[in-house]
């Protein structure tokens, strides 16, 4: 499903340069539910939006369904990503105007859903997810891990074949990582691909494989994991 | 240190109340590390806020050195937290237009310090949570561990006497973790009042006495622990 081809991302800053990901080879299948994990900076959200069409690399191809990401112009980009990707963002960017529900609801708008189908598919989400009675808050009416839960929301709203997903449990105990957690391998099951960024143990536990980043950038994979 | 005085924190949603905090009488002594956790929404951050002076609860009284905080004018109360707190930020609240140098100095530069000490204390906090090399990045050029640990060390540049952490951790590798905790517990032992909120059990087993928050902000203290 993805093929990254000697990608790599490097920085200029000044007269430094700072590697933020060193040059990677590596294949991820239709239905694989990966985790990629390492220290803070070590370039696991420079690979996860590399994968995602959103980060240009400095050299190399990032091959998603057999297309060259970085070939296309921006807007098919964009429209690839819309149709087929979900993100979840280590910082949520959640819509600041809009309430929870709302902001679930947006992919479901573009995918032109009838207003009721909408509604209805972005409450039971954000119910699955212990926010049925937070789906009139505005995000700054949310605590930051409500807020994390709705980004997941909005992720899953359309039903990508692609979950990208950038530390979804960073700002969660361990009930609420668990929910997250049970809901990312139903969605394995259904067959769905899955790549999560983690720098928690017990989620990387659950992925089939596991990439291991280190300073610099410098990733390799670890030897075969039961989950 | 601090007295909770039957504290309480509502908030209106429409014709719907939100309990974010229920009233709570807790006493937190000089020279304590006490841990808050609880659940995602169990309202952490709005006692941890309510603490630090910068949010005033529905009812009772928040007691800081004898004072209550909340019949304190703005300003008194800005400069009781600039000369004896500091706060770290769930979503860190660094100024995006500086560099990680500038932004720990910052606290620094309001307490008068020379430039050069300024400059040598900002980057020997910078260098002891792994960011030396990151001293002349913006927030937008590092990755959200960093930014974590920046505004850590931006807390403990003025060395104040009272630190309230919120999720220091929440992005952080258990390494960077350990480093984190390390430093906290240092800061401990030179007779600093540390309160943490975590959702990291690791880091709960660290303090003295953990405080327990529960859905519509109702807590108790655990049973005691050693740590
Ligand atoms: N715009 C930029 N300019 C310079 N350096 C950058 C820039 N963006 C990121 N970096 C550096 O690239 C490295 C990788 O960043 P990245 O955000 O991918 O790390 P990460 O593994 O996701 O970290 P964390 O676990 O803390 O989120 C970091 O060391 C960071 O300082
Ligand atoms: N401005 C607001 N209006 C309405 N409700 C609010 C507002 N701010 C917070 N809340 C609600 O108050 C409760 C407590 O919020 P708080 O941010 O203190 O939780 P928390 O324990 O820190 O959660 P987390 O672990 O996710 O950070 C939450 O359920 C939240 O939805
Ligand atoms: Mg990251
Ligand atoms: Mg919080």
């Amino acid at each position: 499903m993805f093929h990254l081809e000697s990608v790599s991302k490097q920085y200029q800053q000044g007269d430094k340069t700072v590697s933020a990901l060193d040059t990677t080879t590596l294949d991820i299948q239709r239905g694989e539910f990966i985790a990629i994990v390492g220290p803070s900076g070590s370039g696991k959200s420079t690979m996860l939006t590399l994968l995602g069409g959103m980060l240009a690399p400095t050299s190399g191809k990032v091959w998603f369904g057999g297309q060259s990401l970085y070939d296309l112009t921006v807007t098919e980009r964009a429209e690839l990503r819309r149709l087929k990707m979900g993100f979840v963002f280590q910082t949520f960017n959640l819509i600041p105007y809009l309430t929870a529900l709302e902001n679930v609801e947006v992919p479901l708008l573009l995918r032109g859903d009838s207003k009721q189908n909408q509604r209805r598919r972005a409450l039971e989400l954000l119910d699955q997810l212990g926010l049925g009675d937070r789906a009139h808050h505005k995000p700054n009416q949310l605590s930051t891990g409500q807020q994390q839960r709705v980004a997941l929301a909005r992720t899953l709203a359309n039903d990508p074949c692609v979950i990208l997903a950038d530390e979804p449990t960073g700002n969660l105990d361990p009930e609420s990582r668990n929910q997250v957690l049970a809901f990312l391998e139903e969605f394995h099951r259904q067959g769905k691909t899955i790549i999560v960024v983690t720098h928690d143990p017990e989620v990387a536990r659950r992925a089939a494989r596991t990439w291991q980043m280190n300073a610099g950038g410098v990733g390799h994979l670890l030897a075969s994991q039961t989950p």
